[in-house]
């Protein structure tokens, strides 16, 4: 429980746990921890709540690892973290937001598939449910969500690695997800996603070809997030909408926020672009991290100043 | 223990596919061989033009290397042995 948490290391899912009360013990005013629901496995799902406490604020929703295999997500989250409890009081920018803003920060989303890609296989991508009534496990949490769920760019052969589910959140871990932000709807402005790879900023949507009503607001912020990204190691990432920019998808959480009406619903496809893809070394943690804080910060602060 | 299935000698590649052949080759391919989509999810999404990058176990690497060959698809080995990157993520350190 003492040991000292390391930020530029991949972490087991026990780690990551025990981090998560930790950190929340070490920084009772500005950290909290919400169970949201349980895994397939009946593993607790943890949130952290990050900010400062006050009354009614504009919260962003983030979620890492959504798919097992993306490990540098996971590691992103608990970046994200680490910065704010630390430069807290310090650093101007974070200490405007933290005061202003809160921040749902949801380590590892499909826990299960984390642990079977640390223990069993590493390029597991699904949850380990068996829903389906057949050998194949597991399914697709980002393909799961009720927008447009099962239309376009899904599969409904459970054994495939895009398999959709059985039905719109039929999976426990969508459903915790979605319901504690339809719980949360009436603070919660903006969502994030965080995967690998490809080096994208997507926004919605992704299950039609349709612009979203402020594409032009949601282009602007992403143009701005990903320049302040570049402007650390001069990483060039694309950005736009899904369907265009990567392909057509139903299901996708960022779509689905959105529709709920979260206007400021974005996607990050962090390192790299095919080098490494799954398998980032730790080395490239660290800058991985410094320059997608960037972004992040620049949505946060677009999000704070401008949702109403 | 990072990985107990074994992904030694399995390969990474990456097509381009230029032309609607070239697509239908790579969603044949995939439909014949268990080809690990990295980038795009899945055979489903496959363009012309769009880098296409798939991971392909030891024991069938050769015969999707000979099929692609045949039939002039230019292709990189991004990854010649993801076991090695596996172990290479940790960058030498102990987890």
């Amino acid at each position: 429980f003492t040991a000292r948490h390391c930020y530029t290391k991949y972490n087991s899912w026990d780690t990551i746990a025990a981090w998560t009360a930790r950190i929340a013990k070490k920084y009772p005013k500005l950290v909290s921890r919400i169970e949201i629901g349980n895994t397939f496995e009946q593993r607790p799902m943890y949130l952290l709540q990050v900010g400062k406490v006050s009354g009614r604020k504009k919260t962003i929703f983030m979620d890492c690892g959504i798919h097992a295999r993306e490990w540098i997500s996971p590691a992103f989250c608990q970046w994200f973290v680490k910065q704010a409890t630390r430069t807290y009081g310090k650093d101007k920018t974070m200490t405007y937001l933290l005061d202003n803003l809160n921040f749902y920060v949801l380590p590892v989303f499909n826990i299960d598939g984390y642990v079977w890609s640390w223990t069993k296989d590493r390029l597991w991508r699904k949850n380990r449910s068996n829903n389906s009534n057949t050998d194949c496990i597991g399914t697709d949490l980002n393909r799961n969500f009720n927008a447009a769920w099962g239309t376009v760019g899904v599969s409904d052969d459970p054994c495939d690695e895009i398999y959709c589910g059985t039905a719109a959140e039929s999976e426990k871990e969508t459903k915790a997800v979605a319901t504690f932000i339809r719980e949360n709807l009436h603070s919660i402005k903006g969502y994030l996603t965080i995967h690998s790879y490809s080096q994208m900023l997507l926004f919605p949507y992704g299950y039609t070809s349709r612009k979203a009503p402020n594409h032009d607001e949601l282009n602007k912020v992403a143009e701005e997030a990903v320049e302040a990204l570049s402007s650390m190691y001069g990483t060039k990432y694309k950005y736009g909408v899904s369907a265009t920019i990567i392909y057509p998808t139903s299901g996708s959480s960022d779509d689905w926020a959105y529709d709920e009406g979260i206007k400021y619903s974005f996607g990050f496809e962090l390192r790299d672009r095919g080098k490494y893809g799954f398998l980032l070394p730790q080395s490239k943690i660290k800058p991985t991290c410094k320059e997608t804080m960037l972004a992040v910060m620049h949505i946060a602060k677009y999000v704070l100043n401008h949702a109403s | 223990l990072v990985s107990a299935s074994s992904f030694d000698r399995a390969k990474v590649f990456r097509v381009k596919p230029q032309n609607e052949r070239q697509v239908k080759f790579i969603k044949d391919l995939a439909s014949i061989k268990q080809l690990d989509f990295w980038h795009p999810d899945s055979a489903l999404h496959v363009v012309t033009h769009m880098e296409v990058d798939f991971h392909v176990s030891a024991d069938q690497s050769r015969a999707v290397q000979t099929f692609m060959e045949q039939n002039r698809i230019q292709y990189e080995v991004l990854l010649h042995n993801l076991q090695e990157e596996i172990e290479k993520q940790f960058d030498g350190k102990k987890n």
